[in-house]
């Protein structure tokens, strides 16, 4: 069986919440090492994985592995009734119907429980090779969806240079075109506004602006995101969470002019 | 999307 307790529910309403328009119907691969989803969206183009390790939960079991397919509009409708700051609780049974969630109030006396229907989901996973990116940047992750949003009003993609001078995201629309350009910054203080930049080679690739600002809705996530880019493979968007778990986002490139 | 790639070119399946 699954018994899964998470100090605050705002981790799980924010990882969903963030998903669920790319992704609607989902399994969450359940086994000791913690929960994991992998999905992709109707049209192809972009793969979500998930995983929130077994050490972000306290405490944490899982005996078999347990697949639970989940509607994650049920499932965000069920997490509205979870206060940010409520403990809350996943339970199934081995061979589950539904999957439990139990939300505790740290302060008051309150208690609430539900039960979602899981659903029969047969999801391809698709195996995700290893790669060394040519560029990693790091930067926070409310100025890459500002870049994103301001570019989006003029453009339905950006094309994302990475040179030595720094990372270039530009694009062109019908009233004209535009550029945010990025240079490697430390900021002692406030090390979540730092810009890193890792380059082995150049690198420029083009990718569909809706895709990337519905990734941004992470954001709240981490005050950093993770942009890997290589030419001529998917772009990595990842949001660490606490204990190694992760939310990232691939999305294959459009093919340039 | 016109002109856009399918992460199944990339990525296969188990």
């Amino acid at each position: 069986m699954l018994e899964a307790r998470l100090e605050q529910a705002n981790l799980l309403k924010k990882v969903v919440d963030a998903i669920k328009d790319l992704v609607q119907d989902c399994n969450f691969d359940c086994n000791d090492s913690g929960i994991a989803l992998q999905a992709m969206d109707n049209s192809h183009v972009a793969l979500v994985s998930m995983m929130l390790k077994s050490e972000s939960f306290s405490p944490f079991r899982c005996d078999r592995n347990i697949a639970l397919g989940i509607n994650l509009t049920s499932l965000t409708k069920v997490l509205r009734a979870a206060q940010n700051e409520d403990i809350l609780t996943l339970k199934a049974e081995d061979a589950p119907d539904v999957v439990n969630l139990v939300f505790e109030s740290a302060e008051s006396d309150r208690i609430s429980e539900y039960d979602i229907k899981l659903m029969d989901i047969d999801q391809e996973h698709l195996g995700i090779p290893e790669t060394e990116y040519a560029a990693t940047i790091s930067m926070p992750s409310a100025e890459f969806q500002r870049i994103c949003r301001d570019l989006m009003a003029l453009s339905e993609s950006v094309s994302i240079e990475c040179s030595k001078e720094g990372v270039k995201f530009a694009c062109q629309g019908d009233i004209g075109s535009g550029s945010v350009t990025l240079r490697s910054h430390t900021n002692v203080d406030k090390p979540e506004m730092n810009v890193e930049i890792d380059l082995t080679e150049p690198v420029s690739l083009t990718f569909s602006l809706k895709y990337l600002v519905g990734f941004c809705k992470a954001s709240s996530l981490s005050g950093q995101v993770k942009l890997c880019l290589s030419n001529e493979v998917p772009l990595l968007v990842e949001y660490a969470l606490a204990n190694n778990s992760y939310l990232r986002f691939y999305l294959a490139p459009k093919i340039g002019d | 999307v016109k002109n856009q790639k399918s992460i199944l070119g990339f990525f296969q399946k188990k």
